[in-house]
């Protein structure tokens, strides 16, 4: 057996200590420390690569912190809009959708697509459609909603701006008051 | 935008990158994340990169794929081609941001240019770190 090993990420950006609060940031710590323990309880078994990085990608999809799954941002109509993809470096397949909606897990919905369709890619109301063929779970509008990105996104809702999970008007500012265990 | 990447215990690696976008995106916009060799990308020969940040200049820079040619035609370490992307390839398109790798040896970096990523690692060689600051 030779060495494994995994790494996640969230969002990079402007993220300075000083907007933070304590709790918060062991919130986020936390959540990263509970994705890296499912990604690293696969590789511990003997898991293959691609199924360690899917249950960590789960993990950070779930959680509310995160800009993917549950707590996306929106878009300029108001809704999620979410994109994922994922590969396999011993077989260079690879699967990807982009643009789906109410889909709870989209790396699921990528990793359906590398193993189960005839194709890499696949984007809006088709990626959706495969999603309900292949029995991937299907959410409501509500399970997505954040009261802190709805604020991120009314900031800037009525002009031509966007910006990234983590700068100008950040997370960090709009959730500053709240209370994380 | 979340991402992984890890090396098995067989010496295969993956990477994989969810995301909701940017806030208040419109005319379908997509980023780097779901597409193949700019913000997603592995290969058993070189490397498994997930990127995150503004998409747009990853997308250019063609950044996941560009560590792994960094590898395989130049002989460059994980690190040193990923310090030559994330440092400076897309320092000059403005392009802020990081990623995280793997090697097929279990090699594991975590580099960004902005001022904070959320990122985490654990090796089997004991190796452990959860942060978010530079």
């Amino acid at each position: 057996m030779q060495p494994f090993s995994l790494v996640i990420h969230g969002g990079a950006g402007t993220i300075l200590k000083e907007d933070m609060t304590p709790d918060l940031e062991i919130a986020y710590m936390n959540a990263l420390e509970d994705a890296l323990k499912a990604g690293y309880a696969v590789l511990e078994q003997e898991g293959s690569a691609t199924n360690a990085v899917k249950a960590a990608i789960v993990v950070l999809e779930d959680n509310l912190l995160f800009n993917a799954g549950r707590g996306s941002v929106f878009t300029k109509k108001g809704v999620q809009e979410m994109d994922a993809a994922i590969m396999n470096g011993q077989t260079l397949q690879a699967g990807a959708v982009a643009g789906v909606r109410n889909v709870r897990n989209p790396i699921e919905l990528a990793e359906e697509v590398m193993l189960n369709s005839n194709h890499v890619f696949l984007s809006g109301k088709g990626a959706n459609d495969f999603a309900i063929k292949q029995g991937i779970k299907l959410e409501p509008d509500e399970y997505f909603f954040s009261k802190f990105r709805y604020d991120q996104w009314k900031v800037m809702r009525d002009s031509d701006s966007y910006s990234l999970d983590h700068t100008h008007q950040g997370l960090e500012e709009l959730m500053k008051d709240k209370k994380f265990g | 935008t979340v991402g992984a990447v890890a090396c098995d215990s067989s010496g295969n690696i993956a990477a994989a990158t969810s995301t909701g976008g940017m806030t208040n995106k419109k005319y379908g916009r997509i980023g780097d994340s779901p597409l193949i060799g700019a913000g997603t990308y592995a290969n058993n020969n070189t490397c498994a990169i997930s990127c995150t940040g503004h998409g747009e200049p990853f997308i250019c820079a063609v950044a996941a794929h560009d560590v792994s040619c960094l590898m395989e035609y130049k002989g460059l370490s994980l690190q040193d081609a990923m310090n030559e992307v994330v440092n400076v390839k897309l320092i000059k398109i403005d392009g802020e941001g990081g990623m995280i790798g793997v090697d097929a040896r279990g090699n594991a970096a975590m580099l960004f240019n902005s001022a904070g990523m959320y990122r985490a690692m654990r090796k089997s060689t004991g190796e452990h770190e959860v942060s978010i600051y530079k």
